[in-house]
């Protein structure tokens, strides 16, 4: 009498094995299904990254090559004009 | 170095997801 | 005497369940573990894709203004070298 729910569990035995065999079994597929989404997407965002440090990698490698030309260029150009200055002050005297 | 550290752990990552999408599980 | 491995489960039934029922609440418990790990891996490479996304998106910018400031510099570097060439040529003249 303590126990009425223990009671029925032990008659109901196989049934309620049988019960929770298709609620395990149910929610392992759930859960497995949800596990999959999960891969894909890290798969997916992981290609997205690679292919976003590639890009990186290159706009890098540009800018570099952009910026050692305008340093070259600031130098020419102020040669040119201490160059400019100098023809200037010759041509005066 | 650690580009390639980070390239190592994507590596593993890659591996870690194709992992679970190729493991069967469930099957009863 | 056909099925012999049904009249095995058939008597084992309640035995056979037991078994299932641990099976699967080990599979669902790994497979929940595994769930969860994706998870957690795939917002992480999402982060790293989104900090790198800001790195890219300042050094565009960063970029634009450089290749600016060079096209700007060749106009002038070649408007300072006709007139310097007009300059040579009116002093000889």
């Amino acid at each position: 009498q303590e126990y009425p729910e223990a009671v029925l569990v032990n008659e109901a035995g196989p049934q309620w094995l049988q019960v929770e065999v298709e609620r395990l079994s149910r929610e392992l597929r759930e859960t497995t299904q949800e596990k999959i989404q999960a891969a894909e997407y890290g798969l997916a965002v992981l290609e997205e990254k690679q292919q976003l440090k590639q890009r990186f990698d290159e706009l890098e490698t540009e800018h570099e090559a952009v910026r050692q030309e305008l340093d070259q260029l600031r130098e020419a150009f102020g040669q040119a004009h201490s160059a400019h200055r100098k023809v200037a002050a010759d041509g005066e005297s | 170095a650690n580009m390639k550290a980070g390239a190592a752990t994507e590596g593993v990552l890659a591996n870690f997801f194709n992992s679970l999408l190729s493991k069967k599980t469930g099957s009863p």
